[in-house]
């Protein structure tokens, strides 16, 4: 009957090439473990393909017509009205929330403090190499760690450090596919497509002398980026490797709900694009699930680990067992409801149209239902 | 209800053809919205004219549109928009 806590994980730029969205060459073994114990969305997907303009929507629980943010320059209590977010709906409801690294968008989108302190009970902690999200690296060796004077930084419970180049050992070159349809498609109108112009400025694309808008990537390059991608995934499942299984070590993950989403999802080639900022599915199909303790999956027995961690360069992986999947089309915008529910909290209202008073109101739906399973409500000893 | 198992997004530009700040356009800059709704069986978008002063979209200014089917074309390559002009999408799952 104790409130649940609640551990919500947002990845930047994840697209769902992870082994439980039934991606075979990627390895994600700790996602996966999450996913065997959690109710995965197949079909999840963001309102809007960037940054600043998805977190705020989703925190918001609100659409980016709402919150009048397109862009990275204004902050929606100003520019479109007070609206909650879901940290602040559980702080005003007791809870000691808190931030670790990037949860909203830094800069004048939220107000250069991460919405603090509406959001936050303490002050939000970003670990000193964040400042190297953006340093001259090149566009196929983002993570090599020589370019990071600060590999690791350690606050109590918290772990972050930049990803090593080691991860790209996991994908041979030679074993690197290409998007399926690398060709710009021919009845594609020109405003849908991204020129992908942040790309071309990293310094090693640039010297390919590409032709703009439409210039391809030469093949070589592509699979070298696309490794690049994979190798990042992998680091990523490592550092939510480290993380739930700290969830067992303080013996958590018995009353903790925990939410994996990623902000948007990543071209890699396909249409002949790269990066986000459009409306096809590969830059708006992100991954979806949520743990909830016994009801995704049963209650860990005093001792147990729910979250062993496991490392990706164990050269036999134990296939995971898949969780339970949805495969109805659904909204990042429903987090925010969806949190709420599972919480126990009660579930703002829908927004009148326009909502721009309304400082706490849904325009997305509750994915609460799902979470009634038949199969579960008859078995005893989840019952129990 | 088809509402149910609708999923929205929208992404705006600042031209109908690609330049230098098309991916990431700042708001005064925006001309045009494309406003998409997907379904278990297909992606239907619309580009349309958009006022950043008064954050209104022009649903009569289209610009341009995108109509791709999950079942014949998965990973939306083949647009069968200007095939389907003339047929409207029933109002109830316009945004």
């Amino acid at each position: 009957t104790a409130p649940l806590n609640v551990l919500l994980i947002i990845v930047d730029d994840l697209r769902p090439s992870l082994g439980c969205y039934g991606d075979k060459l990627v390895r994600s073994p700790n996602i996966d473990q999450l996913a065997s114990h959690s109710l995965l969305f197949q079909n999840a997907f963001a309102q809007q393909a960037v940054c600043a303009p998805s977190r705020v929507s989703f925190l918001t629980g609100r659409r980016p017509d709402t919150t009048r943010l397109y862009d990275f320059h204004s902050y929606w209590r100003v520019h479109a009205g007070n609206f909650s977010t879901i940290p602040q709906y559980f702080k005003e409801n007791g809870y000691v929330t808190m931030s670790v690294g990037k949860v909203f968008h830094p800069g004048i989108s939220s107000n250069y403090s991460d919405d603090s302190p509406y959001s936050w009970s303490i002050p939000p902690y970003h670990p000193s190499s964040e400042k190297y999200e953006n340093a001259k690296v090149r566009m196929r060796d983002p993570a090599s760690p020589s370019l990071v004077p600060l590999l690791k930084e350690r606050q109590p419970g918290v772990f972050v450090c930049f990803s090593p180049k080691e991860f790209q050992k996991l994908y041979p070159l030679e074993n690197m596919t290409l998007a399926p349809d690398p060709q710009v498609p021919a009845g594609l109108p020109s405003v849908a497509y991204n020129p992908w112009m942040d790309i071309r400025q990293r310094e090693d694309v640039q010297a390919l002398n590409l032709s703009v808008p439409y210039g391809p990537i030469p093949v070589d390059f592509q699979r070298k980026i696309r490794q690049s991608y994979f190798a990042s995934v992998s680091y990523l499942d490592t550092q939510v490797g480290h993380l739930l299984s700290a969830l067992d070590d303080f013996q958590l993950a018995n009353s903790t709900i925990v939410a994996f989403v990623s902000d948007h999802g990543w071209a890699l080639g396909e249409h002949g694009e790269w990066a986000k900022y459009s409306n096809f599915d590969v830059t708006t199909r992100v991954p979806l699930m949520f743990y909830v303790p016994g009801k995704t999956a049963p209650l860990p027995e005093a001792g147990e680990k729910l979250f062993p961690y496991i490392d990706p360069f164990d050269s036999v992986l134990e296939l995971t067992e898949p969780g339970r999947q949805v495969t109805d089309l659904v909204e990042l915008l429903s987090l925010s409801p969806t949190l709420s529910g599972l919480a126990g909290l009660q579930v703002p209202p829908r927004c009148p149209i326009p909502s721009f008073h309304v400082e706490r109101c849904r325009e997305g739906q509750s994915l609460v239902k799902h979470f009634r399973f038949q199969d579960l409500e008859e078995d005893p000893y989840f019952r129990g | 209800n088809p509402r149910e198992s609708i999923a929205y997004s929208q992404y705006p530009r600042p031209a109908d053809s690609p330049q230098w700040n098309s991916d990431k356009p700042s708001l005064k800059d925006i001309k045009v919205m494309g406003y998409s709704i997907r379904t278990i069986d297909y992606r239907y978008t619309v580009w349309v004219g958009f006022n950043p002063h008064d954050f209104l979209a022009n649903f009569s200014d289209v610009h341009a549109g995108e109509l791709y089917f999950v079942g014949s074309d998965p990973l939306q390559d083949h647009n069968m928009y200007n095939d389907s002009q003339g047929r409207d999408l029933p109002r109830s799952l316009m945004p």
